[in-house]
């Protein structure tokens, strides 16, 4: 996944993600894509969920997945979330589940509760960072407020940081990317070459379009405007040639 | 040129928005989920809507068929998965529940499918 959270010369923040899943689980020879991807793709949804007949917040999910990767809770804040690895993953903490120690929260059902609940950037912040989790993972968060946005990594237990403001693969951001899967210097590259004057939902879609920004796993792009309390998504496909990851 | 050999590293693109070409794939649909509805009945209509087109059962079964292919870790799925419903947190547990009969999908597939994320971070 490829998260970025920017700010134009205006102060107008933006939010925009690619979504990539399914590395290793199982490969098409003949179509080379990955299978998973392809058949996460029909599934994607953007979701506005109400109460009382009010948007409360909107999301791109998938069909029959009822925790959140992706949302906006409009003029307030936009999340998303990146997968951490890490060899004290969320296998554990589910073994940990069954045997009967239940005080860690679900990833997607944190970032979803935070969507519905959380009314501010600040509330987000503090509930991402805090709350005990299952697995690890970074989640990226974005205010309506002038430099407010961060990369929160996340251990099962703990906030190992908390970056303000910037752009995040799925590498810890002072550790360098695996060689083989650097999508970060690519996307900062034409992050800078972009310029903040130029900062718009329609060049992060041209920095997220970028090989190897965009790959074979990249399931759906989303572009979100906290202001405007708008979310678009878009199924994409990374024809070759293209890596795999 | 630098865009034929891994990792395909391109000059950074310009122009592709509003998306259109080989790279998009279309645009995504626009579903309304009532928080005010019971948790059971909250997904009815996305699943409705999704579950001829794509079942959520393949994907459980691929994914569990990814790691062990003999089948019997889809069985552990179907037969044993379903006992940790009861222990996730209210509402998600009946959203499930409500995702799996409005699908017709196996209860510990859907359950699978919700918690992927946590199973694949190692």
């Amino acid at each position: 996944c490829t998260s970025v959270v920017a700010e134009d010369s205006n102060g107008h923040l933006f939010h925009a993600r690619n979504l990539d899943f399914g590395l290793f689980m199982g490969w098409d020879v003949r179509n080379k894509s990955w299978l998973m991807t392809e058949k996460l793709r029909p599934l994607v949804v953007n979701v506005d969920f109400q109460r009382n007949n009010k948007t409360v917040f909107k999301s791109t999910s998938f069909a029959g997945y009822v925790g959140m990767l992706t949302g906006i809770h409009p003029h307030a804040f936009t999340l998303t979330m990146n997968e951490r690895f890490s060899l004290d993953g969320g296998y554990i903490g589910i073994m940990e589940w069954i045997l009967g120690k239940r005080d860690g929260m679900w990833m997607s059902f944190l970032t979803r509760s935070v969507l519905e609940n959380a009314t501010s950037y600040e509330e987000a912040k503090q509930k991402l960072s805090q709350t005990k989790l299952l697995a690890p993972a970074y989640f990226i968060l974005g205010g309506n407020q002038t430099g407010q946005g961060c990369v929160i990594t996340r251990s099962r237990v703990l906030s190992l940081d908390i970056w303000e403001w910037s752009l995040t693969t799925n590498y810890d951001h002072w550790k360098e990317p695996l060689f083989l899967d650097d999508r970060r210097t690519p996307a900062m590259k034409c992050m800078n070459q972009t310029t903040r004057a130029n900062i718009s939902p329609k060049t992060l879609y041209d920095v997220l379009s970028t090989k190897p920004v965009l790959n074979k796993l990249t399931t759906y792009t989303t572009l979100m405007d906290v202001s405007e309390g708008r979310l678009e998504s878009y199924i994409r496909d990374c024809p070759d040639p293209c890596m795999p990851w | 040129r630098p865009q034929f050999v891994p990792p395909y590293t391109e000059e950074c693109r310009s122009g592709m928005y509003p998306p259109k070409g080989p790279t998009f794939k279309g645009a995504v649909t626009w579903y309304t989920v009532n928080l005010d509805l019971p948790p059971a009945k909250r997904w009815t209509d996305v699943m409705s809507d999704k579950k001829d087109d794509v079942s959520v059962s393949s994907r459980g079964k691929n994914l569990a068929n990814a790691f062990v292919p003999s089948g019997k870790l889809l069985d552990i799925v179907d037969r044993d998965l379903p006992l940790l419903l009861d222990t996730l947190p209210f509402p998600f547990n009946e959203e499930i529940r409500g995702i799996s009969a409005a699908s017709g999908v196996p209860l510990g597939e859907v359950l699978l499918f919700n918690i992927f994320y946590e199973v694949f971070t190692a």
